[in-house]
């Protein structure tokens, strides 16, 4: 296995997102992980909507929040056209979304990872199939601005998606390279760093994969 | 997003200024330990803070067993 690896090296993802003010990670993490899993699939790498699925991911409730379990889900749903229509004609859906980007998804895995050296397998999951959306506690999060947090936060809180998109072995301190949405001018470059091994802030309680 | 006086922000900036101090002081000595300071979010207190960004809500995910085996695909 690499010391190191980042699948934005390989230029499958997309620029760091602002959500201003909108309690909408969910949405930012999930459809990341989509741009990328196409991305890598050899599709062009583009920004797809965040603003749709917070619109028409109806078992979650917008900018007031949201369960990437319940959008991937969804996401799961809308993929062949007849349910499209289906969830058009209850009002549920707008028919706009996926028919017309032509953007599905053939599954997901979700899982929680809490038994000890699990990580390893996230890492195995994120070298085969792209980044990884997860959900953490980011309480102490308002204050980072660099370095690899290793403290400050619990596993069992979870209250934040983000997006892992890497992981670096190479010093004393093996760290996963995880995605925000809070602009880039947050933490690393839009990005935090987050110790590796030990479930710190719960970053393996909440594990999904997207497949194309 | 909401009317917030000066005094307010002040009184959050205060407080972050104070649990930046916090932070940063619990292990001083450790190898590329995350460091804690001002950035866009030093005028909310953390209540705020958790109100307005920390939205995602808990799902059962289950449990991960080694006895799951994932199809690989052959890749570089």
């Amino acid at each position: 296995w690499p010391l190191r690896f980042d699948w934005r090296d390989k230029h499958v993802v997309t620029q760091v997102r602002n959500q201003q003010t909108c309690g909408g990670c969910w949405a930012f993490s999930v459809v990341g992980a989509v741009e990328s899993a196409y991305a890598i699939k050899g599709k062009p790498l583009e920004d797809l909507s965040v603003q749709q699925v917070i619109d028409c991911s109806y078992t979650n409730y917008g900018c007031n929040g949201g369960s990437t379990l319940n959008a991937l889900n969804w996401l799961n749903k809308v993929t062949s056209l007849s349910n499209i229509l289906l969830k058009h004609q209850n009002g549920l859906v707008p028919v706009f979304f996926w028919s017309h980007s032509g953007f599905s998804i053939k599954g997901y895995s979700a899982y929680g990872l809490q038994v000890n050296n699990q990580e390893d397998e996230m890492a195995k999951a994120l070298l085969t199939f792209g980044p990884l959306v997860v959900i953490v506690d980011a309480v102490s999060w308002q204050d980072y601005l660099g370095g690899i947090i290793q403290h400050h936060c619990s596993s069992g809180e979870a209250n934040h998606a983000v997006l892992i998109t890497g992981f670096d072995k190479t010093g004393s301190t093996p760290y996963w390279i995880v995605r925000n949405s809070w602009g880039s001018s947050w933490g690393v470059d839009g990005y935090a760093h987050v110790k590796m091994g030990s479930n710190v802030c719960g970053i393996a309680d909440s594990v999904s994969s997207i497949f194309v | 997003t909401w009317p917030r006086s000066r005094e307010h922000e002040a009184a959050a900036f205060r407080e972050s200024l104070n649990r930046h101090r916090y932070l940063n002081s619990l292990f001083p000595g450790e190898n590329s330990t995350a460091l804690y300071g001002i950035n866009q979010f030093s005028y909310l207190f953390p209540e705020e803070f958790k109100a307005i960004y920390l939205r995602s809500k808990p799902s059962k995910f289950p449990r991960y067993s080694a006895e799951v085996h994932m199809s690989i695909p052959n890749v570089s």
